[in-house]
């Protein structure tokens, strides 16, 4: 269960990440 | 886009699937692109929580006492932090600069690398949680072997105290399994086994009794009888059999077969 929780843990702070690379880039299009 | 074949592993990787394929959407529409944002921090929270994933799953691989995992998991622990490791150089070269197209890549790369990697790990776990429900259902089948060999009260009652718990179990956990599979028709083939176990299961046991009844009686049509006893366990193996085909199927399986 612990992986699981790791695992959410870096698709949490992933989906922060490609948030804050696609919204500069939203911008142009 | 991937299917996952359980709700748990979609409801970690889809949202982050749909956003990096939006992210390679967007990048390869806007060419040469906006100026980057400094992506530092985020990329340093990513790194935190893939060294935490790392911690966690040297913690599961030394725990664990399935050999395939203690294999494969390493290796989808460094496709983690190897990705990692290029969000980081992206983020670095995004720095010196924001228009760098090959930080971009690295950075569609890094992101990709990241949800392959964490996919590859989350199924290497599952399909090890997989094989123990497997380990509980061959045990159940052992057990469903040595029915044929009973012919006394006294070994029908130690049969039955050793099968109900192992059947308890298989029963728990395959239904937890069945609720837990995206694929409707592999769950559904669970659930008609299960049913047909638990239905089996009791007549089984009856038809024993009848047979060491008879053997104890002098044995006429201890034959006929030791027949149905035996088309009973052979149809329950067969269901459980089937559930162990079942469990070991993903959607990617069908695909492909497809």
């Amino acid at each position: 269960e612990m992986i699981l929780e790791a695992a959410r843990g870096i698709m949490a702070a992933s989906s922060a990440l490609v948030r804050a690379a696609n919204a500069a880039q939203r911008e142009l299009i | 886009m991937p299917v996952f074949h359980t709700k748990t592993i979609e409801s970690i990787l889809d949202p982050v699937a749909h956003q990096v394929s939006r992210l390679v959407i967007l990048h390869e529409e806007a060419e040469d692109g906006n100026a980057m944002p400094d992506l530092s921090r985020p990329v340093q929270a990513v790194s935190l929580a893939v060294a935490n994933l790392v911690k966690v799953g040297k913690e599961t691989i030394n725990s664990s006492d399935d050999d395939i995992l203690k294999q494969d998991m390493p290796l989808s622990l460094t496709r983690v932090e190897n990705a990692s490791q290029l969000l980081e150089e992206a983020s670095a070269m995004l720095r010196g600069d924001p228009f760098s197209g090959p930080a971009r890549k690295k950075l569609i790369e890094g992101s990709r690398g990241i949800l392959q990697g964490t996919s590859s790990l989350l199924l290497c776990f599952d399909e090890s949680e997989v094989r123990k429900i497997i380990r509980e259902c061959k045990r159940v089948l052992d057990y469903l072997a040595v029915s044929e060999v009973i012919d006394t009260m006294e070994d029908l009652v130690q049969f039955l105290k050793d099968l109900s718990p192992c059947l308890s179990k298989v029963s728990r956990e395959v239904g937890a399994r069945e609720k837990e599979l995206t694929h409707q028709v592999h769950s559904e083939i669970l659930v008609r086994c299960l049913e047909q176990v638990k239905i089996l299961a009791p007549i089984l046991i009856c038809s024993m009794k009848v047979y060491i009844h008879i053997m104890e009686q002098g044995g006429k049509g201890a034959d006929e009888a030791a027949e149905n006893r035996n088309y009973l366990s052979s149809r329950m193996s067969d269901e459980i059999q089937e559930i162990i085909r079942v469990l070991q199927l993903t959607t990617y399986d069908e695909d492909t077969s497809e």
